[in-house]
Parts: structure tokens; C-alpha cells; sequence
């Protein structure tokens, strides 16, 4: 499994 | 990355440079709440914790020095530099931050994603982002006359944070599970926050007016 992008906005 | 959300930070990179601007070359921080700026500051400086350890994109990572270090150095330029801090009027700008910053804080212990430290500074700079605009929207409605560049910087902000509910609507229809509730409710509050400023604002620029908030 991907591991989800955390907090990827600014 | 979309449109929006590219948007969204390039007008907000912008409100900063107006605000750097405004600083640097005419040496002013007039109708400018310090309170406000030492609230992004620790907004950036509680949200970006991950910053040497989740590496996201090299854009990312840039963004995220750049608002860490515009945010502080313009604190330091109100408080400490000769010329700028002369022209801030401290009796104005009254707007108390633990009013603030223990609300948010009281949320975030309760409210967040993940009950970590990481994720409960994140939740709660997300909370104080959405209400670090008060002390400065304050200080509009008490000046009298608002210089151009302090209308655009603020109006600059309230864009910025118009196209992030734009990029959250296109990323909710494009992306499979992308929910974010914490952000979404915040954003959407923060960005009511200007609803009455913008009327303002955009009635001035209408009329080719002064911009000028009632009391």
C-alpha cells in the first residue's frame, strides 16, 4: 500500500 | 497541483511581498497589526514541524522556508527596526492573542486528525490560520484613512484563501479519497471572515474611492 501524502497543502 | 491551489499560494506569496514592500522601501508598517503578523508567525512555525521530515516536493519545501522566513522577519522589522517601528501604533492595535490562541489551542487537543504532537500543532495552526486576521481587521476598521498597500495586502490574503476552497472543490471531485474536514470548515470560516472587508473593498474600487470601513 501507498502510504498517503500528509499535509501536502501550505 | 492544480490551478487553483497554484493560485491560491501565488496570492498569498504575493500579499507577502506587498507587505515586504511596503516595509522595505517605504519604511512603514502603518495600519499594519503587529498582533496579526506574530500570529502567522507561529501559525507557520506550529503548521511547517514537518518540514525536515516529510519531504513532499522541492516547490513544497521552498513555500514553506519562504513563509517561515517572511513571517518572522516581519515581526522583527515592527518591533525592533528603527525607522519601521516608529510609524506602529501600538494604542490601535489592542487585539488581545491569548484570546485567540488558547480557544485554538483547547480545539486542537480535541479536534485532530491524530492524537500526536505533530498532528495537534498542525491541527491547531490550521484553527489559528482561520482567525489571525481579527486583530488586523481591527485595526482597518479604527484607521482612518487605509493606505493602498495595506487594502491590497489584506485583500491579497483574502484571495488566497477564496482559491484554496476553489482547489479543495476540485481536489474533493478528482482525487479518490481526499477529505479533510479540519481544513475545510477552518478555510471556509477564515475566508467569511473577509465577506465584509471584500464588500468594502470592492465598493471603493467601484466608486474610485478610498477605502474606508465603518465603525
Amino acid at each position: 500500500l501507498l502510504e498517503e501524502k500528509h499535509h501536502d497543502e501550505l | 497541483m492544480n490551478i487553483f491551489r497554484l493560485a491560491g499560494d501565488m496570492t498569498h506569496l504575493a500579499s507577502v511581498l506587498v507587505l515586504l514592500l511596503k516595509i522595505h522601501t517605504i519604511k512603514s508598517c502603518a495600519g499594519i497589526s503587529l498582533k496579526t503578523q506574530e500570529l502567522y508567525a507561529l501559525v507557520f512555525a506550529t503548521r511547517y514541524l514537518d518540514i525536515f521530515t516529510d519531504f513532499i516536493s522541492l516547490y513544497n519545501t521552498t513555500m514553506k522556508l519562504i513563509f517561515l522566513g517572511s513571517s518572522f522577519s516581519i515581526v522583527w522589522y515592527i518591533r525592533n527596526h528603527k525607522i519601521v517601528s516608529r510609524s506602529y501604533d501600538k494604542s490601535q492595535d489592542t487585539f488581545r492573542h491569548y484570546f485567540l490562541i488558547i480557544p485554538c489551542l483547547l480545539l486542537a487537543l480535541l479536534v485532530n486528525e491524530k492524537f500526536t504532537f505533530k498532528e495537534v500543532m498542525w491541527a491547531f495552526s490550521i484553527y489559528l490560520e482561520a482567525v489571525a486576521i481579527l486583530p488586523q481587521l481591527v485595526l482597518l476598521q479604527r484607521t482612518r484613512n487605509i493606505d493602498n498597500l495595506t487594502g491590497q495586502y489584506v485583500f491579497l490574503l483574502g484571495a488566497y484563501r477564496a482559491l484554496y476552497i476553489l482547489n479543495w472543490i476540485y481536489r474533493y471531485f478528482t482525487e479518490t479519497h481526499y477529505v479533510h474536514w479540519i481544513t475545510w470548515v477552518s478555510g471556509l470560516v477564515q475566508t467569511l471572515l473577509y465577506a465584509d472587508f471584500f464588500y468594502y473593498y470592492f465598493e471603493s474600487w467601484k466608486n474610485n474611492k478610498k477605502l474606508q470601513l465603518p465603525a
